[in-house]
């Protein structure tokens, strides 16, 4: 995947993270200081359509069948995550119980093209 | 897109930049909020001292390394996060309940979001013995659990301690949770008695970093999951 960097147009993906001290949040939230909440922005014209952060070969088949059924028929591409991972928590619940849990899919590690 | 021009993918004219974090914001917020199935966020009213916290994280950890030296321990089998199914850790500590000079009384509350759907993989208590002194005493402990069909409780087990030293005891209160969680409550009372002239149980005082606590591991199933590809 990309990361964004400038005023790149392409699909990439773009970093953010949100500081839960900022947000006052880091008196139930105990780890970690903040959630990498970074995000995928950017176009995907049919000649990038399944660009890496999926396999090559996916690439190639999805041109294949650009080119098989009418370029202007095909659906638009998007920019979606290809790769997350879970955000641990420890934090202190309404019962003031410490609990730890890992949210599955909560950060976006690479964004790619459908 | 730059400042003002629209956007080329949506057609929108991109928002200023600080319009566009607040609403990052609120979206990160929400996003945590809905996962841990929580309203809103808790306000904490107490929180737990540093010593006790880190001493209880000591003996999860430890637990895990039990749990996964004696295969026989109940654990369920590794779940792949994303299948629609969320494990926790969690470690409840004690309110001081009643208590008189044979008997006390803690209770430990179990969150609202966790009951229901929830399967219990473990629970220990874990109960800090302070100079015993010379002897052996023997303490009772009793799970007690609110009474379905009134205001009473009942005794969901009966357990007998022999307490020679100061030290740390832990006792498996997985199937109290269990059935706790099943009637859909989320108070588990443990009582401790000793009999003879022994005088009511010394347990670390609140503040101490030795304070009673229960470590659970619990499974909730969350609605499931449909994973597009």
């Amino acid at each position: 995947g990309i990361d964004c960097s400038g005023d790149s147009r392409m699909c990439c993906r773009k970093e953010f993270f949100v500081d839960f001290k900022e947000i006052g949040w880091e008196d139930w939230i105990i780890q970690p200081e903040g959630y990498q909440m970074n995000y995928c922005v950017g176009l995907c014209p049919l000649h990038v359509a399944g660009i890496p952060g999926l396999a090559a070969s996916f690439h190639t088949a999805v041109l294949n069948l650009i080119k098989a059924n009418n370029a202007d028929a095909a659906a638009d591409s998007c920019c979606v995550p290809t790769q997350r991972r879970p955000l641990s928590l420890l934090y202190y619940d309404r019962d003031s119980n410490i609990v730890k849990t890992d949210i599955p899919d909560m950060i976006v590690d690479a964004c790619g093209c459908t | 897109a730059l400042k003002g021009a629209p956007c080329p993918a949506c057609g929108l004219t991109a928002l200023a930049p600080a319009a566009q974090r607040d609403i990052l914001i609120a979206l990160a917020k929400q996003s945590i909020l809905s996962k841990l199935r929580l309203p809103d966020r808790p306000n904490i009213t107490q929180p737990t001292s540093r010593g006790a916290l880190l001493t209880a994280l000591r003996g999860m950890r430890a637990q895990r390394v039990d749990t996964a030296v004696s295969p026989g321990m109940p654990r369920g089998g590794s779940v792949r996060p994303g299948m629609g199914v969320q494990e926790y850790e969690m470690l409840s500590f004690a309110e001081s309940g009643s208590s008189t000079s044979r008997s006390t009384r803690l209770h430990f509350r179990f969150t609202q979001e966790l009951s229901g759907s929830t399967e219990i993989l473990q629970a220990t208590l874990y109960l800090f013995w302070a100079d015993p002194g010379p002897g052996t005493h023997p303490v009772t402990v009793r799970l007690l659990q609110p009474d379905p069909t009134g205001p009473n409780v009942t005794v969901a087990s009966e357990t007998r301690l022999e307490v020679q030293r100061a030290g740390w005891t832990t006792l498996d209160v997985g199937q109290a949770v269990q059935s706790l969680f099943s009637q859909g409550s989320q108070r588990l009372t443990v009582e401790l008695a000793v009999a003879e002239d022994w005088r009511s149980p010394r347990l670390a005082g609140h503040s101490d970093s030795h304070w009673p606590f229960v470590a659970a591991q619990a499974r909730a199933r969350t609605p499931h999951r449909v994973r597009r590809r």
